[in-house]
């Protein structure tokens, strides 16, 4: 990619803890205009995935942007991505870039 | 008026 162009990254991560195990900050209206990881904790879900890293910014949530989601919207969609019988994972897609898309 | 603030508002799953 371009030195402008930032690349995305779809992380997959297995129900395999019962907690997901992330923290996030920011969103829609605020300095961080999408949710940015701050925590991954040892033992959850994320952390035994190993591909998600703290200062990632996630751009989706199961294919849903949260682009324009306030900080509780955001947190609500990953909450209930994760709590869904439908699947046995969630579906991240993550930039190391800290941009708005 | 700025818009709200929420940078020090954290979640965790």
């Amino acid at each position: 990619p371009g030195l402008l162009e930032p690349t995305s990254t779809l992380v997959r991560v297995a129900k395999s803890a019962s907690t997901l195990g992330i923290a996030i900050e920011g969103g829609a209206n605020t300095r961080q205009p999408l949710p940015r990881i701050v925590t991954i904790q040892r033992g959850g879900s994320a952390h035994n995935c190993g591909q998600l890293k703290v200062g990632q910014v996630i751009l989706e949530v199961n294919g849903n942007s949260l682009k324009g989601r306030e900080h509780k919207d955001a947190a609500r969609l990953i909450a209930e991505a994760f709590k869904t019988k439908e699947r046995d994972y969630v579906d991240f897609l993550v930039t190391d870039f800290n941009v708005a898309l | 008026s700025p818009p709200k603030e929420y940078e020090d508002e954290v979640t965790f799953f």
